[in-house]
């Protein structure tokens, strides 16, 4: 038997709507720490890892460990029927290939039961060494959307250097180029507004800025992003969900040859 | 040139 209730049902759509771009299919890994899941992108260069905690559920029971196979998108077009104010209530039974998503208004005046099939998904489960990155940048996750899809418009790749001047995003296309730079601000009132360098060593990499934009869906769920950076290794671009955990995504660096 | 490497080549599989 699972069951989880979640109050702030938008919460659960606005993370679908975070990865349905970037994952076809995932298993949901169900256990009593709570909710996750771990899934590549089809080409295999980007991995996504998400976490939501059982504490943050207002119910949540899990008898056994056990995984859900769930096509993204049909779980995205599922929620759909869910007002953003709903409450969402997911149960699954053992031996059982459907999943049930209950979502009752804030009134309790309407209740909708929405039944979705299960798949089997033969997937791999990728070990993340915990790694101490030589570049650690905190910025407003809007500010770093906004910049993605602007250097979006003029090339395919961003450049991402840190230096003590601060994290320069950099671009080239046919059309020509373009370099944004933030620069450390931490003295703001609002911490949400803050940009936070920690620096060891300088970093420069080079990324494929279909998958950078694709993470940025993630804007609503976290006011502040997280880039961790060391040469030569993936890139983890990190969402906090306030009370419940995170969405990280790790993308492969590009390599001169 | 660049090369787009894949995330195998970082994570191993557990």
């Amino acid at each position: 038997m699972f069951e989880l209730r979640l109050v702030q049902g938008s919460l659960l759509k606005r993370v679908i709507d975070a990865i349905k771009d970037l994952v076809n299919d995932a298993n949901f890994d169900c256990s009593s720490t709570g909710f996750s899941l771990q899934a590549m992108d089809s080409s295999h260069v980007a991995l996504v890892a998400l976490l939501l905690r059982s504490e943050g559920f207002e119910h949540f029971r899990c008898d056994r460990t056990f995984s859900m196979g769930m096509s993204i998108a049909n779980m995205a077009k599922m929620l759909k029927c869910a007002s953003n104010d709903d409450i969402i209530t997911i149960k699954a039974d053992d031996g059982t290939d459907t999943v049930t998503f209950m979502f009752e208004s804030p009134s309790q005046d309407k209740i909708s039961d929405i039944e979705m099939k299960l798949m089997d998904i033969d997937s791999d489960h990728l070990g993340i060494p915990d790694a101490e990155y030589e570049a650690i940048v905190r910025m407003p996750s809007t500010e770093f959307g906004s910049i993605c899809t602007s250097l979006s418009t003029i090339g395919d790749t961003v450049t991402i250097a840190v230096s003590k001047q601060g994290v320069t995003f950099s671009t080239k296309g046919d059309i020509g180029s373009g370099n944004i730079t933030c620069r450390q601000n931490s003295s703001t009132e609002k911490p949400e507004e803050a940009t936070i360098i920690e620096m060891k060593e300088p970093v420069v990499l080079t990324f494929a800025l279909k998958y950078i934009t694709t993470f940025t869906k993630a804007t609503s769920l976290s006011s502040q992003v997280t880039i961790s950076l060391s040469s030569d290794m993936p890139v983890v671009v990190e969402y906090k969900i306030a009370e419940m955990g995170h969405i990280r995504y790790y993308l492969a660096p590009k390599i001169e040859e | 040139l660049t090369f787009q490497v894949c995330i195998h080549d970082f994570f191993f599989l557990s």
